[in-house]
């Protein structure tokens, strides 16, 4: 473990954290007799957040810790494991079943045929892969499905005329783990003998590159304290 | 060797 690797999780896990923080927002909203103004925006307004990205993670979990019950690697790589499935798992439950938070979710603008990212990465997971054995192979989708696992929720953002600060901070969190991973590679190429991955390394590399130009109109919404807007 | 094969990043 080096401190981008620590860092790049705990941004990880930040980001969940938020997302929950957010559906916990819109759920205890809605509770209130009358609605606040901030509650009335929040019901109101679609809440910017992608099922179909929600989705995509929850599979790339599912597909990536197969081993987790197998290979013991630490107490933390378990814990982590725990936490990212049971929050991403839920997160899709929250957005699909919960009668509150449903109603925030806007399926009509989050049209993204999820589908058609899942079919090639699969494909290229059984074409390009470390070893061709079952965990293996879908280790290496998890990796490729990641990677575009964000681009039904840009899309969205895309068309989110007002994206609060909450889901903006979402996706700015979820791509700084990526590049921070990308920092931990680099260490680890240097320090360790032998470690190469080039799999891992190119996925995270086109991943991180994905978030460029939100990346851009974050920072130039901070640096002029102007609100979140992405070119259509 | 099958440590090698585990792997250790989430």
């Amino acid at each position: 473990m080096n401190i981008f690797r620590l860092a790049g999780d705990m941004t990880h896990l930040m980001s969940v954290l938020v997302l929950l923080l957010k559906i916990h927002t819109i759920k205890s909203c809605a509770g209130k007799s009358y609605p606040c103004s901030l509650c009335f925006i929040l019901l109101e307004s679609s809440s910017g957040i992608s099922l179909k990205t929600q989705e995509l993670y929850a599979l790339v979990f599912a597909t990536r810790y197969l081993d987790i019950f197998t290979d013991f690697i630490s107490v933390y790589n378990t814990i982590m494991k725990l936490i990212f499935l049971g929050s991403s798992f839920s997160i899709v439950w929250y957005i699909r079943r919960h009668k509150i938070v449903r109603r925030s979710y806007d399926k009509d603008q989050d049209t993204f045929r999820h589908f058609f990212l899942v079919l090639p990465c699969l494909l290229l997971a059984l074409i390009i892969n470390e070893k061709f054995t079952f965990k293996e192979v879908l280790w290496t989708f998890s990796l490729y499905l990641e990677a575009v696992a964000i681009l039904p929720q840009l899309i969205l953002l895309q068309r989110t005329r007002n994206i609060d600060n909450l889901t903006g901070q979402y996706v700015f969190l979820l791509g700084a783990y990526r590049a921070l991973y990308i920092l931990n590679w680099i260490y680890r190429y240097f320090t360790e003998p032998h470690y190469v991955h080039w799999i891992t390394w190119i996925s995270g590399l086109v991943q991180t590159l994905l978030y460029a130009d939100f990346f851009y109109y974050y920072f130039s919404s901070l640096k002029n304290n102007v609100k979140l807007k992405l070119p259509a | 060797d099958d440590k090698e094969a585990a792997h250790d990043e989430l």
